[in-house]
């Protein structure tokens, strides 16, 4: 198991320093094994360098940085171990509007091989859906469908205030 | 492998029963502060077979039954249905379609079901395995906690890591 | 210290509350000590439901419900003992329109006493700005000043590239 | 007691001298993922006092020394002044306008100054006393951390009461 656990660990590490690149347009990133004598215990460093910047602790990047690192981290996973679902809870949040168009093109490139359930508030986000759910609470404390609407190809479907039959 | 079907009653702020059609692709949803969409993420999370109650934002297991309001009273059960398609034969079960039910009691009793049939937690967990189903650590990411990823001590995200192996 | 300790407290306890119901429209919120007869070392809980909701534990309410109720309580602490200055970095990251919207009303009774700097990428909580600092990195690494708009009475005064004189 | 003007120089991405002026009521920060808004938060935090590393994201106080991009050598020192009107006498000082500045060397050296004369930082703390002004809990709220106040133990909280007391 430690062949397998080093082959993966390099499988991981080369996909995170390409999606990095991909998702900042350019830096450094890599993955590190505090102890590489003893690969089955050993901790992981982070390295991350957005472009232009000197190589600094990961605690010292923006919180945009540090999302869209944890971003190409997860997808660098994704690539090795396809999860055949993946569910992302507002994680666009701490994004201005450059990042997100480039955290909606990288994930353009994995829609077909898992598939993700996106909470958001963004619209650009919500563009990237074959279909949308609205959830509503007009009687306080009950939560219900309000809405599917198929975004690609069909219009909007009314489908009635509680798509809940 | 995919997921076809969320139907959930009586969990958390879903008292009536809410069905959600997945499609391969994206799913968004979306909705006001408070409304229900990160319960959504929970209810994923709790039929895949997850234990502790912290990870559903609670204190105790119960916590995700539906409490009532300040107009209706609360309910003695939870429950949710997760039905994924299986016509890869990913899933080591003759069925094309299979249903992963929970049950959850005020009682404290809980109950699992494999379509429609009682089971035990322990065939749940065994029809995961190795297929990245169970509640992974990289599959769900719960809201703000993108940046866990990234600030967990070195030892800790070896269990990422791990798990991709 | 104890007699000012429990007339802090009070005070406090008080503004919480009818700040919570200003931000929230209704519901109920608290702060309640965990050992009354020890004043001086007791620990704080923290009690909010939102209108419409049955009480629960904070760990269950939302991630913009728990947003608003930190307002409430940041703001029942200023009212008491206002500091000269605030600085809120990306607080309103969690919310939908509607609580921006109260989170600003709310502002708007507090700046004739305090100072507010406000990092944001909202508009709404722009508009509520006497003056405007824009960041920018055009070289990599280094970060500037590039405009200073006075919004309330002037227009937008472009004032150089490089406002660090 | 008010502020009026902060100026950085070599504090983390602020390489350059900049000079923010701060207008009674609302200021607003805006820019891009990482462009050092943020920045100028720690900085504040940094010339009121605090003394530690962690507060300012970093692992040792030196990483608040501009340490250079891929263009250009990291520097020597940061230095960041506050200024503050005092008309209205609250700082126990006899000037009407007071500037404190804070400098740290590579060295490890650190010095303190009250309108530009060498001081002490228990000169500086001793000023602040009382007026709200030392860098406490809940002046400053950084980004992502408006959910410590909810989360944190009972106990914990009590130091935010203690401070208003
Ligand atoms: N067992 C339960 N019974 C009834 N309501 C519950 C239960 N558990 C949680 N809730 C309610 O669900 C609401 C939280 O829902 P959720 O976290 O899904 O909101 P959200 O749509 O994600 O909002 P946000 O955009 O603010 O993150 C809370 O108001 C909470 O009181
Ligand atoms: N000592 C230093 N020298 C040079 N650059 C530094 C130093 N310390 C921090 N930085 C840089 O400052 C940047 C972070 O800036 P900051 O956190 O202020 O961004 P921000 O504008 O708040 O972004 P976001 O919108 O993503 O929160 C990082 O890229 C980091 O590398
Ligand atoms: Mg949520
Ligand atoms: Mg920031």
């Amino acid at each position: 198991t430690k062949k397998m656990f080093s082959e993966t660990f390099e499988a991981i590490r080369a996909n995170f320093k390409e999606i990095y690149q991909q998702l900042f347009g350019g830096g450094k990133a890599d993955l590190v094994l505090l102890d590489e004598s003893d690969i089955l215990e050993s901790g992981i460093e982070i390295v991350a360098r957005p472009p232009g910047k000197k190589l600094q602790g990961v605690s010292l990047l923006s919180g945009g940085e540090r999302a869209m690192t944890g971003v190409a981290l997860l997808f660098a996973l994704f690539k090795v171990k396809p999860s055949p679902f993946c569910v992302l809870d507002e994680i666009d949040a701490p994004l201005d509007e450059a990042n997100i168009n480039r955290f909606v093109d990288l994930l353009a490139g994995f829609v077909s091989s898992s598939q993700f359930i996106i909470i958001t508030h963004n619209k650009r986000t919500i563009g990237m859906a074959d279909i949308l759910y609205g959830i509503t609470m007009e009687e306080s404390g009950v939560s219900r469908v309000v809405s599917v609407k198929f975004t690609k190809e069909k219009d909007a479907e009314k489908v009635g205030l509680g798509a809940s039959e | 492998m995919r997921f076809k079907r969320l139907e959930m009653i009586g969990f958390k702020s879903f008292l009536e029963r809410t069905v959600l059609d997945f499609e391969p692709g994206v799913t968004a949803i979306v909705g006001p502060n408070g409304c229900g969409k990160s319960n959504i993420s929970d209810a994923i999370r709790w039929v895949l077979g997850e234990q502790r109650a912290r990870s559903l934002r609670g204190t105790k297991m119960e916590d995700v039954i539906f409490n009532g309001t300040t107009e209706r009273e609360p309910i003695g059960m939870a429950e949710v249905s997760l039905t994924m398609s299986n016509a890869d034969g990913v899933l080591p079960i003759d069925y094309t379609e299979v249903t992963v039910t929970r049950q959850l009691f005020r009682s404290g009793e809980s109950r699992y079901l494999l379509n429609r049939n009682p089971c035990r937690l322990k065939d749940i967990n065994e029809l995961f395995m190795n297929t990245g189903l169970g509640a992974s650590e990289y599959s769900i990411i719960e809201q703000g906690k993108m940046d866990v990823i990234l600030s967990s001590r070195p030892e800790e995200r070896r269990a990422l890591f791990e798990e991709a192996a």
